[in-house]
């Protein structure tokens, strides 16, 4: 089973159509294996991306670098996917 | 074990095992207005049930289907409590009651069962099917972009790894293809609903394409009073509008191809998120999320009963 130890969710807002081009090109850089639960397409709309751990600091440092605004949304996925195992084992049992 | 379901638990996260008892369990407990068919089955061998809400014979239909990104765990659950409140309202609530008296309601509660059962068992951010293509080491598709609408178009991908991989053609994935079957053979749905989950979005055609749909004006009205009907529970805010406009283009969309055949009332929920969870609402959110998500539908169900073409 895949786990997800270590790795965040990002809610990004970019302020202007010109950082949203740079969240674009974030998309592009395959090897950094982000997953985008919600698109770069839309500055009204904010994106929220998962990252690897392994990413997670190149990720936070082009976004600060480019001064585009962040906030962590999930600070650990696995911690919140562990709840809801144990949730479901409960509502089972 | 749950025996009933009236002591079945809607607020709860399942697996497809769960899930699918309690669809059984909603047929025996309301024979006379719901059936279940076996409408295919998926790559990995799992039958695709539908859920036939009909009161008569002959009826044209309206189609609602859940879950096809399979970590969208929320929809599948929303689904099925809506299930259940369909056949238990059905002789209760005049506005369930006048619609079933008309149209038939197809309900699939997990488009997706292969992807649900894996997001459940080793992968649970999984999104797309089961399915392996030879020559490439990567498995699935994303099955809301292999629908027959501006297929291999921008907003999809041809890479086999990526989330979005559109397929080798489209309708190659036999998860849409039945679905895709079953509305071809069908010949008189007149409403297509597709649930799925997050950010708080109502959209309609087009995706594939950045110009509005001939009913734009028509389809924006409706879906604006189905977000303020489904707001007036919690006060969960919808954006309404097509998808290109909305969030962004994406071809072999389901709607898109359910509007393009001649289907007016086409339309995608994007359900609610606190803000906090994504994918990972929690199981308390279920009651509410179905609760406010049925206003809504119920909105546009009558739309289409009200309005027929």
């Amino acid at each position: 089973e895949k786990t997800f130890v270590g790795e965040q969710v990002l809610r990004i807002k970019a302020s202007s159509n010109e950082k949203m081009g740079l969240l674009q090109d974030l998309q592009s850089l395959t090897h950094l294996q982000l997953d985008f639960w919600t698109e770069p397409a839309n500055p009204n709309i904010p994106v929220d991306v998962r990252i690897p751990f392994r990413s997670l600091q190149s990720v936070k440092a082009y976004l600060e670098y480019n001064n585009i605004d962040y906030t962590i949304m999930i600070e650990d996925l696995q911690v919140i996917i562990n709840n809801e195992k144990e949730e479901m084992e409960f509502n089972e049992r | 074990k749950e025996r009933n379901s009236g002591s079945f638990n809607f607020g709860a996260f399942h697996t497809l095992d769960n899930l699918y008892n309690a669809i059984d369990l909603i047929v025996a407990d309301y024979k006379s207005v719901v059936s279940k068919q076996q409408i295919g089955t998926s790559y990995e061998g799992r039958p695709i049930y539908v859920l036939k809400f009909s009161t008569g014979a002959d009826r044209p239909g309206i189609w609602i289907d859940a879950g096809i990104h399979s970590r969208e765990w929320v929809t599948q659950a929303t689904a099925l409590w809506t299930a259940h409140q369909l056949a238990f309202d059905y002789g209760k609530d005049t506005s369930v009651t006048s619609l079933l008296n008309k149209y038939d309601v197809f309900l699939l509660v997990v488009t997706n069962p292969d992807g649900y059962a894996y997001s459940h068992t080793a992968n649970r951010m999984w999104r797309k099917t089961r399915s392996i293509k030879s020559g490439s080491r990567c498995v699935g598709v994303d099955p809301n972009r292999n629908w027959n609408a501006g297929f291999g178009g921008p907003g999809a991908s041809a890479d086999p790894c990526s989330d979005s991989y559109r397929g080798p053609s489209a309708e190659s994935e036999v998860e849409v293809k039945t679905v895709a079957n079953f509305i071809r053979s069908h010949g008189k749905i007149k409403g297509f609903v597709s649930i799925h989950s997050y950010s708080q979005l109502l959209l309609f055609p087009y995706g594939y394409k950045c110009t509005n749909p001939a009913h734009y004006t028509e389809l924006n009205t409706v879906g604006k009073a189905a977000a303020s009907a489904l707001s007036a529970l919690y006060g969960t805010q919808y954006t309404v509008g097509t998808i290109c406009s909305t969030i962004y283009q994406a071809s072999g969309g389901s709607i898109d191809w359910t509007y393009d055949i001649g289907i007016k009332y086409s339309f995608a929920f994007e359900l609610r998120d606190t803000g906090r969870y994504g994918f990972l609402l929690p199981a308390t959110q279920i009651l509410p999320t179905a609760q406010e998500t049925w206003l809504g539908i119920k909105k546009i169900l009558e739309h289409v009963r009200d309005n027929p073409y």
